[in-house]
């Protein structure tokens, strides 16, 4: 009798089920009506099909979001399981779109859809594209900006794990001081 | 323990399934 060897024909499962979502920016519908549930998966094979299957970031209109988030949370500040947290962020230059922009957004998808923050992947509630004329944008998001020990390991392991030089310092801002700054930035809770 | 995967090891599948 022959033995199959499992490796050949099961589908290498993720730790988390993950929702990708795009944001279209069309002035006459409502923020909410802008976005749309693309697909989910919960395999490495099903991730790559996905991947493999939509435009690149550097491809979108400038105004399109993709944003990728455990399943049963919304990318919005709104829900449960954001309300309370913040995002680390990272904007690039405009040169940057070329040079940088899809590398950092696959690598990102790696680093949530592999667990990549360890014990802190739980803290994780998703990441976001931004595309936008000014200067793409690039955010993890996680669930409780009082949680430093798990905030930092995450914001440290994405800059190294996206070559962020050192010397170049990322930020961490809470989505209640984002939903309410007056001016065009917002205060860092926390910087790596 | 978490199911972790490292990035290369992702890597590698990028293109297999589009050879099954």
């Amino acid at each position: 009798q022959e033995v199959v060897n499992p490796e050949d024909y099961i589908k290498h499962p993720l730790q988390n089920r993950w929702a990708l979502w795009f944001f279209k920016n069309d002035k006459t519908k409502t923020w909410q009506a802008n976005l749309r549930l693309i697909s989910k998966f919960d395999t490495v094979e099903d991730f790559w099909a996905l991947y493999n299957h939509i435009q690149l970031s550097s491809n979108l209109i400038s105004g399109c979001d993709y944003s990728l988030f455990k399943d049963g949370i919304e990318p919005m500040w709104e829900d449960e399981r954001n309300k309370r947290g913040g995002r680390w962020l990272i904007t690039l230059s405009k040169q940057q779109r070329r040079a940088d922009l899809d590398r950092f957004w696959l690598e990102t998808l790696l680093c949530l859809v592999g667990e990549a923050f360890d014990d802190h992947s739980d803290d994780v509630c998703g990441a976001v594209v931004n595309i936008r004329t000014k200067g793409d944008k690039l955010a993890i998001w996680t669930t409780d900006y009082e949680n430093k020990d798990a905030i930092t390991h995450i914001g440290q392991v994405w800059k190294e794990r996206l070559g962020v030089p050192h010397k170049v310092i990322i930020g961490y801002q809470s989505h209640a001081d984002t939903a309410t700054k007056s001016g065009s930035t917002t205060k860092n809770k926390f910087v790596v | 323990g978490k199911r972790q995967y490292k990035r290369d090891f992702l890597l590698g599948f990028q293109f297999m399934a589009a050879c099954t």
